[in-house]
């Protein structure tokens, strides 16, 4: 199956 | 004090639809060079990038920044009472709570106006890197819808496989499967009719169908859509706002267990 990533693991808040 | 008049309003009224239904509230940060906005949805799998340059407008005044945190579906609700043909016109005070808009027709005889209460709204501005991507797929956003609401009758996701000769679009679920191929055709010649591919490497992600539905009701705006994509990190879905701004959505990938 696959996994929905969230953004905040590519993006950095800042 | 900030006001901005928006001669063709009607695009106001269309990039409001293209983003109500994904977000439920934002802020659109307003300084000298226009108004813009990001956010994402309440999953954090998605963002909405928005910019409309101040050269669009006409006047454009913003004497000193202002962040206007607004409930989208209100303010999308008060859109839907200008006529197509309107101007628009957005006005807030420097410490007023409330925002205001005008709608005027196009000869004068009717002027709306609609004022509408501010919020707080705390935000997370996210930063996002400049990125190279390794295939830039352009193609009409008409047919982008067209692919993404057919492939939702077969499953929840897409995976678009992206090489030198075309881009594919897949989805399987319990019915079966299904593919979608679009080949490169940069000779029609409409160019809005184009499918164009700049690639660096191929590429192939999975994205939840359901987001990329959100995306295409910006579809209104413009003729063409743009998809920037590498392995692994999220695509790009950008809509240009005519010659003033564009739409740019974010939206991480699926990824094998």
């Amino acid at each position: 199956g696959t996994k929905q990533m969230s953004l905040t693991n590519f993006f950095k808040k800042k | 004090m900030f006001e901005a008049r928006l001669a063709q309003g009607t695009l106001l009224k269309k990039v409001l639809e293209a983003i109500k239904d994904l977000l439920n509230e934002a802020t659109w940060d307003c300084n000298e060079n226009g108004m813009s906005l990001q956010a994402m949805d309440s999953s954090h799998v998605s963002l909405v990038s928005l910019t409309l340059n101040a050269e669009g407008f006409e006047p454009y005044r913003c004497d000193r920044n202002c962040s206007l945190g607004i409930n989208l579906a209100s303010m999308s609700k008060i859109f839907k009472c200008a006529s197509n043909e309107d101007s628009i016109t957005i006005k807030a005070g420097d410490e007023g709570d409330t925002i205001t808009y005008v709608f005027e027709s196009p000869n004068g005889d009717k002027v709306s106006d609609y004022e509408m209460k501010l919020m707080d709204i705390e935000t997370d501005h996210l930063g996002i890197p400049d990125t190279t991507y390794s295939c830039v797929v352009k193609l009409p956003a008409a047919e982008f819808q067209r692919i993404c609401r057919d492939l939702s009758q077969i499953g929840e996701s897409v995976t678009i496989c992206c090489t030198k000769d075309g881009v594919r679009f897949s989805a399987s679920g319990d019915l079966g499967s299904g593919n979608i191929k679009l080949a490169q055709n940069a000779n029609v010649d409409k160019e809005d009719e184009a499918v164009t591919i700049e690639m660096q490497e191929a590429c192939t992600l999975t994205f939840a169908l359901r987001y990329l539905n959100f995306f295409c009701k910006a579809t209104p705006l413009s003729p063409q859509v743009t998809l920037s994509m590498s392995n692994e990190v999220p695509l790009v879905v950008e809509y240009k706002i005519g010659e003033m701004g564009h739409v740019r959505y974010y939206l991480a990938p699926k990824i094998e267990d």
